[in-house]
């Protein structure tokens, strides 16, 4: 997957790809022990590569929400449904619109279109699903992850999306040496990250985003390497690396 | 080879003999047309009296009646019943007095006509009922109870829906007393039906799947089969269930000529905890064998309550006994077993004080509902049980029903349950009614324990409570019932509709509900084309399915009348709207607190029945006899049409057999627009709504 990481304050965005293994797990966001949420994303291959030259590519497939409060609650979405695990289960079918609301967790989902989870009114998570009509072997039904809101989480959120919204990112420019240009480095968390300029799709190809790009699976702009975000299961709620 | 004895009963025989009975069935979206056609010969030189019988499913209307003896057409008419008319009338034999009584279990058809010498009479009668859902099935019923041989007997049901058909059962004929006709709530302990084919002793049922959503099952004994079974000609009973696919989405909606029918039965759904008392009789008249299976359905019943549903018991005769005073108990094995004990010390004596009891558990459920320990969201219920009239304490109808309003308060709902003959179903019908429960009745000689168990297993699991379902402002008009206080597990509301505007792309459906805590909100855009397209392919499937059963009706009796059940299923949607609007005109009637009220609703199920030519409570079916001679010779007739015009019809009643759909009558138009206002409208599209989102994501190409 593309990921997309806007910094509002230093008017930045950055970008990275982690394409991972099909069947991991990676922890996008993790606030557990402070506001109660963890979200995960399941990883499916497609059956080809686009092209000879490229590495398969990996989609979501999965995207889980653990809820702490008021009462512990799953949330598990796929692009076909949404399954509500609370005290008890509801199972919603997303060719349909519905709303499911109690009080402190709401589930609504815009029929074939995106589901929107909230938590306790000031955290809320988009899920875009991508259905294809007629998929080439490529391409899989998928979902795209958005935050909504993060007021409502902690400053020590984690995670490979968590780690960065309450983060200060500034932009240097290495000085050229010899018959090269000058290269941008991004300085995040006292780290330098080497940058390249480019262009991003988002909200299913409605919107294009210029962001720097950090290259590797994000190396050195995540903390640790992407391996450590893979987690053991879905609703794994265990603490950032 | 027709045995001996098969032989002899045949030549025994004096009354005309039924050369042929075929039933025909065909199922469109859960709405079911039947074709009984039946052809007896008179062998005998001297004219003789045939009987035609059926018996009809209780909630089913017949729409058709046809004779044809001695050549000569005697088609029925569906009139006004205050109109009384000279000549014989079919009206079946159980709804002499079902004016003013609920519908009972099922209803027998009956005519009897004169048949020449040497001649031969063909009946064909035909009937319609939306199939309920009940415990997750749908229950299709034919009476195959000819009362003599036939030399060729059929039944064919061709199933066709929407939705893929899954779980069919084909069930081994019930035989005995004239049963239940899916009234009842039980579920005889019968296998399915492996690979398709009945455990019936009768090897002669097949099921033969079409394609996916066709399903064609045929049962025809021969008459050495059905001497086998019974030398009387009472088969029994051929059960067909079945259930179709669903999810948890809006439900399926089906549009055809300018009508919707709507079918809502969400699945994967948590059950909402309830609180509920029992209401038992413990009155003399319910000594030995009622009392019995009661206390045996009450056991079962205890262990099926759930950890988070609330009880108690009110056992009543002249005294009302309760057994734990002003509060509900939670499910606890503790609990529990006091429970048992208490139902297992009930002795039956005395009285019945109906008004009390009723009085006593609505007075524990008002105080629980308004204590520390309610849940706002449970669903609360009474479930009433009776074996007799009342005869202790208030014992007007009218009191006990005013009484039992002014107690409810509209927080709770009453479900009656009547066991016997000696039960005052009217007042327990419009008990159930008005307090927006169901009622049902137990008859004499049926098994009370299975049935009542089997009532508690449709009502025990609510899903919901406090469904709404609207439609899009100003695009739909007469819509049926569309809001319902509660939705149990395996059963499903349906609602229809006209649409104002037929070519409207799409109809905004939304549907809102509570689940326990939550609320749930259900919306899509129904496209309306698409949804019209694929009606059509079905109804044309069933069309050709009833051009088949048609075709091997009786060709004679076809060229006569064309092909009335083709016509039928072309309107079908519509039909169902005016099926369930009776209904809903006949309750309301029988809910009606003034003689006005009263007025009103009975004018629009008359018109309605008069309309779709339903044979109602409200309307009579009127058909010539032929005049036979004494010489056996069929005397000449007047005319040979059936008697449309003797009598111009009076000025509130509609021409009856039109094809297109009527325009209703101020009444009506009045009446609906009231009930469309207060229904809630959906003025919000939702569509793909645009948001306002951070780009922070991880998503794919």
């Amino acid at each position: 997957p593309h990921f997309v990481v806007e910094f509002p304050l230093s008017k930045l965005t950055v970008c990275f790809n982690i394409n991972g293994e099909p069947g991991h797990v990676l922890r996008l966001v993790s606030d557990h022990k402070y506001s109660g949420v963890t979200v995960n994303g399941k990883l499916i291959g497609a059956s080809a590569p686009p092209g000879s030259h490229k590495q398969q590519r990996t989609y979501f497939s999965t995207i889980t929400i653990v809820a702490d409060h008021p009462k512990r609650s799953y949330i598990e979405v796929t692009p076909t449904k949404v399954i509500l695990d609370g005290r008890d289960r509801i199972v919603l079918p997303c060719h349909s619109s519905v709303t499911v609301d109690s009080g402190m967790l709401s589930v609504a989902i815009v029929q074939n279109s995106n589901v929107t989870v909230t938590v306790g009114g000031n955290i809320s998570f988009i899920i875009l699903l991508h259905q294809y009509k007629n998929p080439a072997p490529y391409q899989r039904n998928h979902l795209g992850f958005y935050i909504g809101n993060s007021k409502g989480l902690s400053r020590n959120c984690h995670g490979l999306l968590g780690q960065f919204l309450s983060e200060e990112v500034g932009l240097a420019e290495l000085p050229a040496e010899a018959g090269t240009k000058p290269s941008q480095v991004l300085k995040v968390k006292n780290r330098s990250v080497p940058v390249v300029r480019k262009s991003r799709r988002i909200y299913s190809g409605t919107q294009h985003v210029d962001c720097w790009f950090a290259r590797n699976n994000a190396a050195k702009l995540i903390d640790g390497e992407y391996e450590d975000y893979v987690t053991s299961h879905m609703f794994d709620t265990g603490d950032g690396p | 080879r027709v045995p001996r004895q098969v032989k002899t009963i045949l030549v025994k025989e004096t009354k005309p003999h039924i050369e042929e009975l075929s039933i025909r069935t065909t199922i469109l979206s859960r709405y079911a047309f039947t074709a009984v056609y039946c052809a007896m010969l008179n062998r005998h030189s001297a004219a003789a009296e045939g009987l035609f019988q059926f018996q009809i499913p209780a909630g089913a209307y017949v729409s058709n009646f046809t004779m044809i003896i001695g050549g000569r057409v005697y088609q029925s008419e569906v009139r006004l019943k205050e109109k009384r008319v000279k000549q014989g009338n079919g009206k079946p034999k159980n709804k002499e007095s079902s004016d003013t009584s609920p519908e009972p279990e099922g209803e027998l058809f009956k005519m009897t006509a004169n048949i020449p010498g040497r001649n031969r009479a063909f009946f064909l009668l035909m009937y319609e009922e939306l199939l309920q859902r009940r415990l997750g099935r749908y229950e299709h019923v034919t009476s195959l109870r000819p009362t003599q041989l036939v030399s060729r007997l059929s039944l064919d049901v061709t199933i066709i829906d929407h939705s893929p058909v899954t779980d069919l059962e084909v069930l081994p004929l019930r035989n005995g007393k004239i049963s239940g006709t899916g009234n009842s709530g039980a579920r005889p302990n019968t296998p399915k039906t492996p690979g398709g084919r009945t455990k019936s002793e009768v090897p002669v049922t097949t099921v033969i799947k079409n394609e996916k959503t066709v399903w064609k099952i045929t049962f025809s004994p021969n008459i050495v089969q059905q001497a086998k079974i019974s030398t009387s000609g009472i088969l029994g009973d051929f059960v067909i269930r079945y259930d179709v696919q669903r999810d948890m989405g809006i439900g399926d909606i089906q549009v055809l000529n300018g009508h919707f029918v709507h079918f809502f039965a969400p699945k994967d759904l948590p059950a909402v905890p309830k609180n509920v008392v029992f209401v038992i009789d413990s009155s003399a008249s319910m000594l030995g064998t009622k009392m019995r299976q009661t206390k045996d359905a009450l056991f079962t019943i205890l262990k099926d309550l759930r950890p988070g549903d609330n009880f108690n018991f009110i056992s009543f005769s002249n005294r009302i006994k309760v057994w734990q005073p002003n509060r509900l108990v939670p499910v606890t094995p503790l609990n529990i077993r006091d429970a048992k004990k208490f139902i297992f010390t009930l002795i039956p004596n005395g009285g019945t004080n109906i008004d009390g009891a009723i009085q006593s558990g609505s007075s524990l459920l008002r105080e629980y509902l308004s204590g520390p320990d309610s849940s706002p969201n449970s669903v609360t219920l009474i479930i009433f049980l009776t074996d007799g009239r009342p005869t202790v304490g208030e014992l007007q109808s009218t009191s006990i029903l005013g009484n039992t309003r002014s107690a409810v308060q509209e927080k709770f709902c009453i479900f009656t349950i009547g066991m016997g003959n000696d039960v005052d179903y009217r007042l327990l019908e419009r008990m159930a009614l008005e307090n927006c429960g169901m009622m049902r009745r137990i008859s004499e000689e049926a098994d009370a324990s299975a049935m009542l168990k089997g009532f508690y297993d449709e009502i025990g699991t609510p899903l919901l409570s406090d469904i709404r379902v609207n439609y899009t402002e100003d695009s739909v008009d007469y819509v049926t019932q569309n809001l319902f206080t509660n939705y149990f597990n395996g059963s499903e509301l349906v609602i229809a509709g006209k649409l104002t505007n037929r070519s409207a792309e799409s109809l905004h459906v939304q549907v809102t509900a509570s689940n326990n805590d939550r609320n749930i909100i259900l919306e899509t855009d129904v496209p309306l084309r698409r949804l019209q397209i694929e009606t059509e392919k079905h109804v044309k499937a069933a069309s050709a399915a009833m051009a088949v059963g048609a075709k091997a009706l009786g060709s004679g009796v076809m060229q006569v009348l064309g092909n009335p059940l083709s016509s039928i299923a072309e309107d079908f949607v519509e039909r169902v709207w005016g099926f369930l609007s009776v209904k809903e005109g006949l309750r309301s009637r029988l809910r009606s607190q003034t003689s006005k009220e009263r007025e009103q609703h009975t004018q629009l199920a008359t018109n309605l029945s008069l309309n779709y030519h339903f044979l109602t409570p409200l309307t009579n079916m009127v058909v010539e006899k032929p005049e036979v001679l004494l010489d056996g010779r069929m005397a000449p007739a007047p005319t040979i049409a059936p008697a449309a015009d003797e009598a111009a019809p009076p000025l509130n009643e509609l021409p009856g057999n039109t094809d297109k759909p009527q325009k209703l009558d101020g009444n009506m138009r009045r009446q609906s627009s009231s009930q469309s206002n207060k229904i809630g409208k959906v003025e919000r599209k939702p569509a793909k709504k645009s948001f306002t989102i951070s780009k922070t994501s991880a998503d794919g190409d």
